[in-house]
């Protein structure tokens, strides 16, 4: 892992003799591989190699007793800076039922999540109401009304009628019926299918939600930047759910869409099962994607 | 910046960088770009121009030659398996091959083997419907191994000549479904008296490193004859599949380019490789 990388690094060359900054480009390009095997954004890693490389020289470390240690420590802590520290609650409704879209490219566990986040929501209390949007892919609704009567929580759906209709009518049956919760899941879509994302901006101009979250696969690779960006132009996104964590990708991926969209990270997905939705810790992410 | 530009250490740079953010591994862009290097000190590729196509026909020869058409049994029925991850395209690429297969006159029957997922076997059988197949299914939380044994005894049975199994998405970190992975190739080899003709891991083409070490997982439950690369039709290259090729020798013989049933065509190194640098 980096921490043992580092260790050998700067243990080869402080046989030497003195700590040199060549040495500290050494140690950086080991930070530099361990980022981009975790699948973190090519010019993201340029960038976060710098700014550790600034830090590093403005605390000395080539004069420490243990520069690996500290290396690896500042590496730590940027990461976990840069993937934490802002909202990461769900901004609530100050006036009827808060609304919640998850959104994203094909296959990343939106349906699936929008069951565990309905089952993490009544078990605060909560009375949410779950609408199904995917009006193509075969089984999309009879998916979404078995997940949700696992959880309990009813399903509003109107056949293949146009997503923002359904959106509408759903917020509208959300406040007749007392559902102080309202989470639309969306078909899955690639952004760069013009009209797939029109639909998606649409159903945000239909309902404004409260939340708009990213799900986003934590196996995901370089291209989660263009993804994540072009989502964001077109629906503003208030947040990220990484999923598949159970699995072990490292995830780099989500350091690259926090760097690029500033968008944070509010939930993740950590298995199969409907109560499988836990809070984002940043620094066991950053571990993570450090290896 | 591409026009009779001699090939220099910038431009081997940018290079690599160009593979890195196609998701090749450090490791083969390492080993592309070092070729391309040594190619430069012989003369052979004097400018930028003949340095990307060296490097494109480097990606190619790397993939191996495409011409790997999907087998099909001397006599006897006819068995392709389909794994993978969670989400990345199973279902519907055994929907659009069976949508092909109908087309062509063969009689493809669906084994619905993903026995756990909520609505798992309505979105199969709504593809068999598309595709004019039978599809074979238990209830939920059936045995996908018993699933997969009376599909194919169905297909005896119902006179016909081909079975496609969908099985469930699953992570390979988790050693009880990549069991449960092994139990179904074997009891699907043992009702054959041979190995399925196919056995195809389904990736993303949007995945990172993490599809080299799906592939090798994967290979360890049940030997791999093939790769389908689904969702070409994004912005993600599939460079994973580089690794992939060089780590495991699996040929990739599917590409999916889209969510519709003619979405699916063969796979080409050129081309793969032309995309790559487009
Ligand atoms: N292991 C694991 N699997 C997950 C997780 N979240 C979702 N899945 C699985 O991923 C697959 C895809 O999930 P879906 O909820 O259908 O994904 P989706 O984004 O709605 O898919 P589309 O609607 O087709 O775009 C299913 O097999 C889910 O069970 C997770 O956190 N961990
Ligand atoms: N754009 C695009 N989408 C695809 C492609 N192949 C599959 N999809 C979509 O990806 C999503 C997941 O497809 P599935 O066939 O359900 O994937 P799966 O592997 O069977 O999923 P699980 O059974 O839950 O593990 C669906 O929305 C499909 O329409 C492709 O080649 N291009
Ligand atoms: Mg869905
Ligand atoms: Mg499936």
């Amino acid at each position: 892992n980096l921490s043992e990388k580092l260790n050998k690094t700067f243990a080869r060359l402080r046989g030497r003799g003195r700590v040199t900054e060549a040495d500290m480009d050494a140690a950086l390009r080991e930070v530099r591989l361990a980022l981009l095997e975790a699948d973190v954004n090519f010019k993201i890693v340029k960038d976060f190699v710098a700014r550790v490389r600034e830090k590093a020289l403005g605390v000395d470390v080539l004069e420490s007793l243990s520069p690996d240690q500290q290396v690896v420590a500042i590496v730590h802590d940027e990461l976990t800076e840069l993937l934490g520290g802002s909202a990461q609650r769900i901004n609530y409704s100050s006036q009827g039922p808060t609304v919640i879209m998850l959104a994203g490219l094909q296959g990343t566990g939106k349906t699936t999540t929008c069951a565990k986040l309905a089952a993490w929501l009544k078990r605060s209390g909560k009375k949410p109401l779950l609408v199904a949007t995917d009006i193509y892919r075969p089984g999309a609704i009879k998916q979404l009304q078995t997940v949700g009567a696992q959880v309990g929580v009813p399903v509003f759906e109107m056949g293949t009628n146009p997503p923002p209709q359904i959106a509408r009518a759903g917020l509208k049956y959300a406040g007749e019926h007392a559902h102080d919760v309202v989470i639309i899941d969306t078909a899955g879509r690639l952004h760069v299918d013009e009209a797939m994302m029109q639909e998606a901006r649409d159903v945000q101009d239909a309902v404004n939600p409260h939340e708009v979250l990213l799900a986003l696969d934590a196996m995901t690779g370089q291209d989660a930047v263009n993804a994540a960006s072009a989502f964001n132009e077109t629906v503003r996104l208030s947040g990220v759910v990484l999923t598949k964590l159970d699995g072990d990708a490292r995830g780099g991926a989500i350091l690259s869409v926090r760097a690029v969209t500033g968008v944070p990270v509010k939930f993740v997905g950590v298995g199969e099962k409907l109560d499988a939705l836990e809070e984002f810790h940043p620094d066991r992410m950053a571990g993570r994607i450090l290896g | 910046s591409m026009s009779g530009r001699k090939l220099d250490e910038e431009m081997l740079e940018e290079l690599e960088e160009q593979l890195v953010m196609s998701d090749v591994s450090i490791d083969t862009a390492g080993h592309l770009i070092s070729g391309l290097r040594e190619a430069a000190r012989r003369g052979e590729v004097p400018t930028d121009e003949d340095a990307i196509q060296a490097l494109q026909d480097g990606v190619a020869s790397l993939l191996g030659s495409g011409d790997r058409p999907l087998r099909f049994a001397a006599d006897g029925i006819t068995v392709w398996l389909f794994v993978g991850v969670n989400g990345v395209g199973k279902t519907t690429s055994v929907g659009k091959l069976a949508h092909k297969l109908s087309q062509q006159g063969r009689k493809p029957l669906l084994a619905a083997c993903d026995t756990f997922r909520a609505a798992a076997i309505e979105q199969l059988q709504e593809w068999g419907r598309r595709a004019d197949a039978p599809v074979v299914a238990a209830q939920s939380g059936a045995d996908p191994a018993a699933v997969a044994h009376d599909a194919i005894a169905a297909a005896r049975s119902r006179g016909r000549d081909i079975v496609l199994i969908d099985t469930a998405g699953r992570l390979h970190t988790k050693s009880n479904l990549m069991n449960e992975l092994s139990k179904i190739a074997r009891v699907t080899e043992r009702e054959l008296g041979r190995a399925p003709e196919e056995t195809l891991l389904v990736l993303d083409a949007s995945t990172g490193q993490n599809g080299l070490t799906q592939a090798q997982s994967f290979a360890g439950s049940a030997p791999l004859t093939g790769l389908i690369l689904t969702k070409w039709d994004g912005t993600a290259k599939g460079g994973i599949i580089l690794s992939v090729a060089r780590e495991t020798g699996v040929p990739v013989k599917l590409i999916g380019v889209g969510e519709k049933a003619d979405d699916l065509i063969a796979f080409n190194p050129q081309k793969f490789a032309e995309e790559m640098f487009s």
